[in-house]
């Protein structure tokens, strides 16, 4: 919240659009800003009323540099917009940099997701620390309900609750030192190493001391927001993401054309929906596929799955758990995990020589 | 003392206008190499890095650069509201 807890004093909150962005139609403005309105709306008593003239609590306007209130916008990229706590005059008005090109899906800034987080202020909300949360400082893109516990439980604590209807938030984002942590997927790309965790994933870089979390539609806006499985194929310099049967391809951090793919063109079988692991074995050239309690081998030379499988893991990798949830190949050591615990096993000596807590691979 | 380079002025540049945006750092002070101002771009540069969860060194790395140069809502994240 901001000092002294700033919020209107009645539920019926007014707006008016003064001027629109030519970037879209009038009416996908219209609807842009009254979506927005709506998420706040059905967590909280407020209702909101479009003015046509006149002053409204919120005035929202599109302007460019200096545009009127000695808070300029600074051209394209940078600041996108910006709003002001709940008060009289300028209080609540919401200015957006025209400068930036506005869209209504992920092609570029997406009025709507950038709206509702001003309108959080607009409405008495500050800055959240929660990267998951949609009153994060930085822009973020993502599909759905846009709002998470943390931005919930704040506007809450301003005007209370919506007395009928019930929304579900999107969970927290996940702490790399909570001790129960589990991972989604983990790869290699160029060097980094990347964890898929829900909606997000963690980047490890070698100079960099803490481990960077950033949600996964932020970077890449059409791979889905749950990740099963990953691992990288560093001699044709691409990472391969799985979710549900269907594949991805990345090149550095851009999406390969022709994907999404099916998991079965890798000659997996149909009964298998989900392959829970994927990690490449450079000094055997063959990547293995985890899926429940078994595993395949995929030989990336010949572009065939190898005879003879799948063969169980328990079977295969005595001292592991019978499933995994993700794997990467490290210094010559496999590193598996399932639920929070890690297996460090030796490739060549066929056995786990370490099991430490999931959360130690970032640095907990 | 050597000079900095270009790159390294540009940086510092980007994280006082941010910091001045964002986290009230005082107009001014950052113009003279005094160490006083040093001392509150440090100090800042913490603040920041702390609310972001960073690792909190108060020196420019590379991740609070990167994340100071993204896109983002021009109000300021900590702090009295102007």
């Amino acid at each position: 919240h901001f000092p002294r807890n700033l919020k209107w004093q009645n539920t019926n909150v007014t707006f008016r659009i003064v001027n629109y962005t030519p970037d879209l139609k009038k009416a996908d403005v219209d609807r842009a800003i009254r979506n927005a309105f709506n998420i706040w709306a059905d967590v909280t008593p407020l209702t909101f009323k479009k003015l046509h003239e006149g002053k409204a609590d919120i005035m929202i306007s599109f302007g460019t540099k200096e545009h009127g209130d000695f808070n300029p916008f600074d051209g394209p990229d940078g600041l996108l917009a910006h709003a002001y706590p709940p008060g009289r005059d300028i209080g609540g008005d919401t200015h957006f940099d025209e400068d930036e090109h506005w869209s209504k899906d992920s092609d570029s800034y997406n009025l709507f997701l950038v709206a509702t987080h001003e309108f959080g202020h607009a409405l008495g909300l500050s800055h959240s620390t929660d990267p998951g949360a949609l009153m994060y400082p930085v822009y973020s893109y993502s599909q759905g309900y846009p709002l998470s516990e943390d931005d919930i439980t704040g506007i809450q604590a301003l005007y209370g609750p919506n007395p009928t209807r019930k929304v579900k938030p999107k969970p927290d984002a996940p702490n790399k030192c909570d001790p129960m942590l589990s991972f989604d997927a983990v790869t290699e790309l160029r060097g980094e190493t990347i964890i898929f965790k829900d909606r997000f994933y963690w980047r490890l870089h070698p100079q960099f001391a803490e481990p960077e979390q950033t949600l996964i539609k932020s970077t890449w806006p059409s791979l889905p927001n749950k990740v099963d499985a990953a691992y990288e194929y560093p001699e044709k310099d691409m990472v391969f993401i799985f979710s549900g049967i269907r594949m991805w391809a990345l090149n550095g951090y851009n999406l390969v054309e022709g994907y999404p793919k099916y998991i079965h063109k890798l000659g997996l079988p149909r009964t298998v929906r989900t392959v829970d692991a994927a990690v490449y074995i450079p000094d055997t050239g063959k990547t293995l596929l985890f899926s429940e309690e078994h595993y395949w081998s995929y030989d990336e030379k010949t572009n065939t799955m190898d005879s003879g499988f799948p063969r169980s893991i328990e079977m295969d990798f005595p001292g592991m758990a019978d499933e995994v949830d993700a794997a990467v190949y490290q210094y010559g050591y496999l590193h598996f995990f399932h639920e929070h615990t890690q297996f460090e096993y030796s490739y060549s000596a066929r056995k786990v020589i370490q099991i430490v807590r999931t959360n130690s691979f970032l640095n907990c | 003392m050597p000079l900095s380079s270009l790159e390294e002025t540009d940086k510092r540049l980007l994280a006082e206008k941010y910091l001045r945006r964002f986290y009230n750092l005082q107009a001014g002070l950052q113009g003279t190499k005094t160490h006083r101002s040093s001392d509150a771009m440090q100090a800042k540069i913490r603040e920041m890095q702390s609310f972001f969860n960073l690792q909190v060194t108060g020196s420019l790395d590379a991740n609070t650069l990167e994340l100071m140069s993204m896109a983002r809502c021009g109000v300021p994240d900590v702090g009295e509201y102007n």
